[in-house]
């Protein structure tokens, strides 16, 4: 939009180079962060280690191969995000395992989800079928109590990678105030952990999810 | 479009790229290794009013000399970005999950006179 003899492009032709490149930078950053609608930039994160993220990006890509839908390329205009989250190790007892997912609120409170996926490695289960149980844990609406929003039983057999579809307790974790999921896995009491030690291996948990931005309410006119 | 030279006047497409490294973003934004955040810079005199870049056919540069000197309008037009696509971007949240997106139109492709 034009105003009077000057074009929102001229303004920046205007200055001189060194603050023109100056200009354009701060523009770039702040661009970026409001597109992605982050207040700030990220701190320096501690990022999970490169094996662990190497086996994620291979299965998520194995999954995107097998689904019809091309995730990440907007359709209808809207932007779509594709999240990996890694697990925090949590207390543990000789037949539970508790893993945490947190989500950041910039991304949970603007997008909806469209699909999660929790990936699991079992570590050697021993001989014989495994009874384990899967239970999806989260914050109740009342106070920091948990509730628990859904459970799976499984049957492991041997050592190897389960995914669970966690779509519906993602979904709803999202519209909260902290989007942080908890998994607790019960096991035999003599299978001992059935995890891979955090951080040191290339099996450790984790989450992915598709979602995205959301749409205000649309208005249609006949 | 046309891409600026050194002495480009007309409204062309600028390039300009950011390092992230430059701005100490590459320990968050994991891919890719800067923005290409080009922009559209120059004049667009009444006659180049409707050209998408500097290359429209004879025809359409002369009638918009007709409509320029019937003086219709008395304002230059914009030299604005006529194609865009988005930038794919790879990074860290604050909580050390990796967000994979695509923001729309953020990488101007083509300039053009409004």
């Amino acid at each position: 939009a034009a105003t009077g003899e000057w074009c929102p492009a001229c303004g920046v032709a205007t200055l001189a180079p060194a603050a023109q490149r100056d200009a354009l930078l701060a523009l770039a950053k702040q661009s970026i962060l409001a597109k992605l609608r982050l207040p700030g930039r990220p701190s320096v994160p501690q990022p999970p280690s490169r094996a662990a993220l190497l086996t994620a990006l291979r299965r998520m890509r194995a999954q995107r191969s097998d689904a019809a839908a091309t995730p990440g390329m907007p359709r209808d205009g809207l932007q779509e995000y594709e999240l990996l989250s890694f697990a925090e190790a949590g207390s543990s007892t000789s037949h539970s395992v508790h893993l945490h997912f947190r989500f950041s609120q910039e991304v949970a409170g603007s997008t909806e989800i469209q699909q999660a996926t929790l990936y699991l490695f079992w570590a050697a289960p021993g001989r014989g079928a495994q009874p384990v149980t899967v239970r999806l844990l989260q914050p109740g609406p009342a106070g920091p109590n948990m509730t628990v929003a859904s459970e799976t039983r499984l049957e492991v057999q041997r050592p190897g990678w389960t995914t669970l579809d966690i779509g519906a307790a993602v979904r709803s974790l999202f519209g909260q105030a902290t989007p942080r999921l908890t998994v607790e896995l019960e096991v035999p009491e003599d299978w001992g952990s059935p995890l891979p030690s955090e951080h040191s291996d290339s099996h450790w948990p984790f989450v992915v999810a598709q979602a995205r931005a959301r749409t205000a309410h649309r208005v249609h006119r006949r | 479009g046309v891409d600026c030279g050194a002495d480009s006047r007309m409204c062309c497409r600028r390039e300009f790229f950011v390092d992230f490294k430059e701005i100490g973003w590459e320990d968050w934004i994991i891919q890719p290794e800067g923005y290409h955040m080009n922009y559209c810079a120059g004049l667009c005199p009444l006659h180049m009013a409707g050209i998408p870049g500097l290359a429209a056919s004879f025809h359409t540069a002369v009638l918009n000399r007709i409509k320029a000197a019937s003086a219709a309008a008395a304002v230059d037009s914009c030299c604005v970005p006529t194609q865009r696509r988005p930038l794919s971007l790879l990074y860290y949240d604050r909580d050390s999950n990796i967000v994979k997106t695509d923001i729309p139109d953020m990488i101007v492709d083509s300039c053009g006179c409004t």
